[in-house]
């Protein structure tokens, strides 16, 4: 079985002042293994 | 081995196996006769200019999607689930459910219920609960947890309403998820039923003090409100699109830039005005629950879901293999879309059926029934009637949650909070 989620978020973009990374951001990899609870991705 | 063959003598009981075998041969003759004079009709009426008729969707694939795509695969997942409810012996429970936990790599130690001979049979023992704290939530308050245990198959940006750009597994966010806002005529399936409520209400979105009405609002996206058939359907030809028999096909620039035409909000396609703003966009994943996984499923993140769409669709493995081969295969399985909003606009939450794993549990909704000759019978008088009046089917029973909670309208789910499971068959 298989869930799909589909879902709205801020873009994942460098902030051109600090540079640092904002929006939406992946902490997956593609075929890895997760657990539930597991953190998919972050804002 | 081969003495023991020789010599023991087999008994065949002939009589209940050549029944059930006709029974399924006479299911399937069914099935082929009554789509046989389905498309016969349809060619008639089409050179007649009548109405349109919903297009029956072709499976292409190499040959064992042809084969999967001709067996009566629900007829056969019920079976399943049958015979998996029967009672396993008292003293073979242990020692079985310990093989199947080897082979299919369970850890027993996660189990809630230290005692397998509690599980009567192995639907129960699928449906297992765990220990508690054995899933801590990711620490993170801004992080999207997973929602089952499972494999990452799939996950990105949507782009142009495609969910996937790798090959064979394109299909269209309008496909997966439905097209159409719900009609007054969705039945309610909220907790409480005396509060549930069929229509469709309007409500304020009060941060910026506009007044939107229900149908028409459905995200603030960089400052401007959408619809949701906006963001979604987006008129007539990009419904068409999404009909179109081979879900593998990637639009055409030309197709999508209809599309833009299509939409009220302005002449450019509804994704550039997303993208160029570069503030807000949809994204996707899609984990896959393998048979030996912990089968009941959570939810990602604090959210409101207020209305769901159920598509008595078909069976199909979901295996990757499969994903890989049947092109748009989650838009053809048996489906559960759970429509809502958590903090950065849209959410959706989609459990996708399979073969041996039919049957979609929402703990909230009593109403829906998945996997059933109920609703499988429901859902093509449905169709038939929309045939008859000259509409479209929409290919889903929606319903509402608006009646959960009058302030929310809609359910509110927690992070980590058990949302339902799948069951065998």
């Amino acid at each position: 079985s298989t869930i799909v989620l589909v879902f709205e978020a801020p873009i994942g973009e460098a902030d051109p002042q600090t540079g640092a990374h904002k929006g939406w951001t992946w902490a997956v990899e593609k075929g890895q293994r997760v657990k539930m609870g597991q953190a998919l991705g972050y804002v | 081995l081969r003495t023991a063959l020789n010599d023991s003598k087999i008994q065949w009981f002939h009589i209940p196996v050549g029944l059930g075998i006709g029974f399924l041969g006479l299911v399937q003759f069914y099935r082929v006769s009554k789509r046989e004079r389905e498309k016969q009709e349809f060619e008639g009426q089409d050179a007649e200019g009548k109405a349109k008729k919903r297009p029956r969707i072709r499976h292409e694939g190499p040959w064992q999607v042809q084969l999967m795509s001709a067996l009566p695969l629900k007829a056969l997942s019920r079976l399943w689930g049958k015979f998996n409810e029967l009672e396993i012996p008292y003293y073979l429970r242990v020692p079985g459910f310990k093989l199947y936990s080897y082979i299919f790599g369970v850890n027993l130690d996660e189990v809630a219920e230290p005692d397998l001979h509690v599980y009567p049979n192995l639907a129960a023992f699928f449906y297992r609960t765990l220990k508690p704290g054995v899933r801590p939530l990711d620490p993170n308050p801004n992080a999207l947890v997973s929602p089952a245990d499972g494999r990452v198959l799939q996950f990105g940006q949507i782009e142009g309403g495609d969910i996937e750009q790798v090959k064979g597994m394109t299909y269209t966010v309008d496909a997966l998820l439905g097209q159409r806002t719900p009609t007054p005529s969705i039945s309610s399936a909220s907790q409480s039923d005396d509060e549930g409520d069929a229509s469709v209400r309007s409500r304020e979105l009060r941060e910026d003090g506009e007044l939107v009405k229900k149908d028409e609002e459905f995200a603030r996206v960089n400052g401007i409100t959408y619809t949701l058939p906006d963001l979604f359907s987006g008129g007539s030809k990009f419904k068409k699109h999404s009909d179109l028999e081979d879900q593998s096909v990637k639009p055409s620039a030309v197709s999508v830039a209809e599309v833009g035409v299509d939409l009220a909000l302005g002449e450019k396609p509804w994704y550039d005005l997303l993208s160029e703003e570069r503030r807000h966009s949809l994204y996707y994943a899609v984990v896959y629950l393998a048979p030996g996984d912990y089968h009941r499923f959570h939810s990602p993140t604090n959210w409101v879901v207020e209305r769901r769409r159920h598509f008595a669709g078909e069976l199909f493995s979901v295996s990757p293999y499969l994903q890989r081969t049947l092109p748009g295969l989650f838009t053809l399985n048996e489906r559960v879309v759970l429509l809502g909003r958590w903090r950065y606009g849209f959410f959706s939450y989609v459990p996708v059926g399979a073969t041996n794993v039919g049957s979609i549990k929402i703990n909230f909704d009593r109403e829906l029934r998945t996997n059933s000759l109920t609703t499988d019978t429901a859902a093509d008088r449905a169709a038939e009637e929309a045939q008859k009046r000259g509409e479209q089917y929409a290919g889903y029973a929606e319903a509402s949650y608006e009646g959960a909670s009058p302030i929310l309208h809609g359910h509110a789910l927690r992070k980590g909070e058990e949302m339902g499971g799948f069951q065998l068959g």
